[in-house]
């Protein structure tokens, strides 16, 4: 994936059945974002794979202070690259080869 | 530890945590 800055990373083994996973996301490079990024540490959340779209998750992170506005399309993408490795893998797994 | 939690009007709950060192960007 590409490298946004921002890092998004499981917070919890995946089972495989899970819709909903724990996801943690924290900053790696500041000078990638477009605002003044306020160190806040990591943000832990869950994340409804099969019902909830990235980019709205980015938007609440931003409407609770944690990023600025002109920063949710970078943040948005960074979810949406992990969610799509993680439902890739489990498609993967769910199709073994054979 | 130092954790925090904030919980979004549309009822997501954000924990904040400290990043683990480890997993920072080696420069």
């Amino acid at each position: 994936a590409e490298d946004t800055g921002v890092r998004v990373e499981l917070n919890e083994e995946d089972d495989g059945k899970k819709t909903s996973i724990a996801l943690k996301l924290w900053v790696e490079d500041p000078k990638k974002l477009k605002g003044k990024y306020k160190d806040t540490g990591a943000i832990e959340f869950t994340f409804d794979l099969v019902h909830e779209v990235p980019e709205v998750v980015a938007q609440e992170m931003v409407e609770s202070g944690f990023f600025l506005d002109c920063d949710v399309k970078i943040v948005g993408k960074s979810i949406r690259d992990r969610v799509a490795l993680i439902k890739w893998r489990r498609e993967r797994t769910a199709s073994p080869n054979g | 530890s130092p954790t925090a939690q904030v919980v979004h009007s549309a009822g997501r709950r954000f924990i904040v945590s400290p990043v683990p060192e480890a997993r920072l960007k080696e420069q």
